[in-house]
């Protein structure tokens, strides 16, 4: 455990508190992506299921409990309880153009062929692409309300800060694992045109909202 | 045995 790892873990948690406070306090989830929920619920549940099967730290298994039952709180919310204000029309991203691809990739670039390990591999290459249906879906609607762009920010942040912890890892510890690092990579690469819009324009106070 | 990789980050 490092500062970038820690920052980067409590910048994840933040992102998936902010999500529920906000659906919760505003009783709607509008302008959010069920698809890219469902995606991410899709992720923990596969990577997590080590939970039975490897400990690492009381840490590391409270959180993943944490993530995964976040998760399918907010599937609950999003598909059950506030249902009517999901706003599926814009919500049109084709998930199977990411899921197919991220399991297919996961079968021929893998650690070690077993099925947990195909599980966690698919986790890692599918939680990269899995914000797409959130950004087609601001880009779609052409604006984020502020706090869905303070969720999209913290999100973002977490896997940058995990770049940090990786290359903080290499040289203190020579840890070096190139499937986490290049798919944490096109996953921070896909937020820098929204961290752009949000230094630029939510940071100003202002509402983020595309030209 | 079996490999098993054991992932420690989240």
């Amino acid at each position: 455990m490092n500062i970038f790892r820690l920052c980067g873990d409590l910048s994840h948690l933040l992102a998936i508190l902010l999500l529920l406070f906000k659906i919760w306090k505003t009783r709607s989830c509008a302008g959010i992506s069920g698809k890219t929920q469902l995606l991410f619920t899709i992720v923990y549940t596969a990577r997590y299921l080590d939970l039975f099967t490897s400990f690492v730290s009381v840490y590391n298994s409270v959180m993943k409990i944490v993530f995964l039952t976040a998760s399918y709180g907010t599937l609950y919310l999003m598909f059950y309880k506030f249902k009517p204000t999901y706003d599926h029309n814009h919500d049109s991203f084709r998930i199977l153009y990411l899921i197919v691809p991220a399991l297919v990739l996961s079968f021929i670039i893998v650690h070690v062929y077993t099925v947990m390990e195909i599980l966690w591999t698919f986790s890692i290459y599918l939680e990269a692409v899995a914000i797409m249906p959130q950004l087609f879906m601001v880009s779609r609607t052409g604006e984020a309300e502020t706090i869905t762009s303070h969720y999209l920010f913290a999100l973002g942040s977490y896997r940058a800060l995990y770049i940090l912890n990786w290359i903080y890892r290499y040289y203190t510890e020579d840890f070096l694992d190139w499937i986490t690092i290049m798919a944490g990579i096109v996953q921070t690469i896909l937020y820098c045109d929204f961290f752009y819009l949000y230094i630029t324009k939510v940071l100003k106070g202002k509402r983020l909202s595309l030209p | 045995g079996e490999a098993i990789m054991k992932h420690d980050e989240l």
